[in-house]
């Protein structure tokens, strides 16, 4: 479960890093 | 290395260090290497005088990371006019810290029977990655968050031809590890860590576009000062 959620905040840290 | 061949960490072509001119015939020329953790000055000396050279010794000033040779310089035999020989010296890093200009500068005496020489190399950063340099997922997040953005330096590696996978493997043979890899809107970013002799963590983004051969690097570290010798070694990395 927690490495879900680091799977997660990798994915929302790239996302916002292109779409700042 | 070639097909079939291990990659290893990157070590810099060698470049003369003390032409011959300016040391009363002895010429250095050299570069630096790690392997295994070990690191080492490799150079080759090579006597340019009319008379045989002995006794040979050398030794570093302070720098920015402790580097000092961890044994005596060996040039077993006497070099003869017009002799080359190949000398290894083994580094430690826990010699006298003084910080340089530029960061990964060296200062260098050496000794033989003639008189004594100085002379001024640069190591690549790079030499100075450990190889547990991995970071924990969490604690990657964590510090990325963590580190200010004012830390944050951003750099472009142009005409790179490698994809990210070639281009994380390429980087965790010199101790680069790759710790995530997210593909937005058609572009790879490659989340990266590594760790300094001296205990530096420094955390990097690397965005990989498909057909574009500009990549950026964005480091983020405690100590920004190492951001723009650790691109150099980003960029020597990738393109050799």
């Amino acid at each position: 479960e927690m490495e879900d959620g680091l799977d997660e905040a990798f994915s929302r840290l790239a996302e916002s890093r292109t779409n700042p | 290395g070639g097909v079939g061949m291990p990659m290893g960490v990157y070590t810099p072509p060698k470049t003369v260090w003390l032409p011959a001119m300016k040391a009363k015939g002895l010429e250095i020329s050299g570069t630096f290497s790690r392997r295994a953790g070990v690191i080492q000055m490799e150079m080759t000396l090579t006597n340019k005088a009319m008379s045989v050279m002995a006794d040979f010794a050398i030794q570093f000033n302070k720098n920015s990371f402790g580097l000092s040779p961890a044994g005596p310089l060996q040039v077993l035999t006497p070099l003869s006019p017009n002799q080359t020989v190949e000398a290894t010296l083994p580094l430690s890093n826990v010699g006298p810290v003084m910080k340089m200009e530029p960061l990964t500068n060296l200062q260098v005496a050496i000794k033989n029977n003639i008189d004594i020489f100085y002379f001024s190399c640069q190591y690549p950063i790079s030499l100075l990655f450990v190889e547990d340099g991995k970071m924990d997922r969490q604690v990657f997040l964590a510090t990325w968050k963590d580190i200010p953005n004012d830390n944050e330096s951003q750099f472009q590696v142009k005409d790179c031809h490698l994809n990210s996978d070639a281009a994380s493997n390429k980087l965790q043979a010199s101790n680069v590890f790759t710790i995530a890899k997210r593909t937005v809107d058609g572009q790879d970013m490659l989340y990266q860590s590594m760790k300094l002799t001296n205990g530096i963590w420094v955390l990097a983004e690397l965005k990989v576009q498909a057909g574009n051969p500009n990549y950026m690097v964005s480091l983020k570290c405690r100590a920004p000062e190492v951001s723009q010798c650790v691109f150099q070694s980003y960029e020597a990395i990738l393109k050799n």
